[in-house]
Order: structure tokens, then sequence, then C-alpha cells
């Protein structure tokens, strides 16, 4: 799992 | 940001326009599921918290307050302006058996057990299943206008552009968010069929999708 999630976008 | 997710942001803001302008200007909201515009704007509550506590750019921002707004319109119409255009019998879809399992799954698999993760999380897994009462509400009528099928047709493109934009970025940054990324490829899953019969059909330029 990645820590960066897809937060960025919508 | 790239080229894939950016059409796909456009294709989404299309699909919610045409809806919301469907609705307004036919004033009927007839064909369309009620239920689905809820699980929709339930999806861009529980995802959009993260306005009023970071930053990401003005473009983000006005977008989500832009999706918030419509799809919250959009439920004023069908619920209350338009209500007696609403077809309730049709919108049978027990939300239910897909709320409750998409509550458990977030509270299970998850980045970070924080109200925040855990509501994101659930509406990723809700965004997933949100079209299923419209798309069952379709083969119950046995048709859609072709107006409502454009909508589907870039609704479900988005996220077929947003998984693009996935591969995108793990090829270039290395980037993968399972999470999202499983529940997209279930999520477009749902639109083959109706793809398959948009471009078999409503192209065919019969102003109604008849469902076989």
């Amino acid at each position: 799992e990645s820590e960066a999630t897809s937060k960025d976008e919508l | 940001m790239n080229i894939f997710r950016l059409s796909g942001d456009v294709c989404h803001l299309i699909a919610i326009i045409i809806l919301f302008l469907k609705i307004w200007r036919s004033k009927s909201c007839a064909g369309i599921s009620g239920k689905s515009q809820v699980l929709f704007a339930l999806v861009f509550t529980t995802r959009y918290l993260d306005l009023f506590t970071s930053y990401i750019s003005a473009y983000n921002t006005v977008m989500k307050v832009v999706y918030l707004l419509l799809a919250y319109s959009t439920v004023g119409l069908i619920f209350f302006r338009f209500r007696n255009s609403y077809d309730s019998e049709s919108d049978s879809f027990r939300v239910e058996f897909l709320l409750v399992p998409v509550a458990g799954l977030s509270f299970l698999e998850n980045y970070a057990f924080t109200p925040l993760e855990i509501l994101w999380t659930f509406s990723i897994y809700l965004e997933s299943v949100a079209i299923l009462p419209q798309l069952f509400m379709i083969t119950k009528t046995g048709e859609a206008e072709s107006i409502t099928a454009h909508y589907l047709l870039f609704l479900g493109l988005y996220r077929a552009l947003y998984l693009a934009n996935w591969l995108w970025r793990f090829h270039t940054e290395g980037f993968y968010d399972q999470i999202a990324v499983v529940s997209g490829v279930v999520q477009t899953i749902f639109y083959c069929d109706f793809f398959y019969l948009y471009f078999t059909r409503v192209l065919r330029g019969s102003g109604k999708m008849s469902l076989p």
C-alpha cells in the first residue's frame, strides 16, 4: 500500500 | 496533473451539468434515479471534507465546490422542485445493500483508522457502486432517454480516464493507490454493459436507448 494516497485528485 | 486526469475531470463535470440541465430544462426527472444522485452527493460530502483541512490548489478547491453544489442542487430538483415527476416506483434499488457493505469495508480496508481517512475510503467504495440504482432503474423501465445515456457515457468515461491517469502516474512517478485503483476498476466494469449498448444503439440515432 502506498503512503501517498490520491488526495490531490477529485 | 496529466491529460488523462484533466479530461477525466472534464467528463465528470460535463456529466453532472448534462444531468442538471436536463432536469432543469425539461422540468422533469423522469427516468432519473434519485437514489443514485443522493449517493453521489454522499460521495462528494464524505470525500471533500478535506476542503476544510487542507488546501491543494485553486483548481482542486473550485472543482470540489462545484461538484458539491451541482450534486445537492440536482438532489434538490429531484426530491423537492420536480418531485411529482420522480418515478419512485421504478427507483426501487435497496441502497442499504450498498451502504452497509461499503461502510463495513471502509472500516476493514483503509490506509489509516482516522475519521477523515475512513470517510474518504467510504466515499471511494461508495462511488464504485453509486450508479447501480440508476442502471437498475433503466433495466427495469427497459429504456432511457438519449440525454440520460449521454450523462452515463460521460460519467463512465470519467473514471475510465482516471484509470489511465493512475496507469500514467504509476509509470511516471511510481504512484499507486490500491484502494482508489481497485474501486475505479470495479466502477468502470459496471459501465461496460452500458457502453456496449450506447455504442450499438444510441449512436444509431434511435432517440431512446431501449434495452434487450
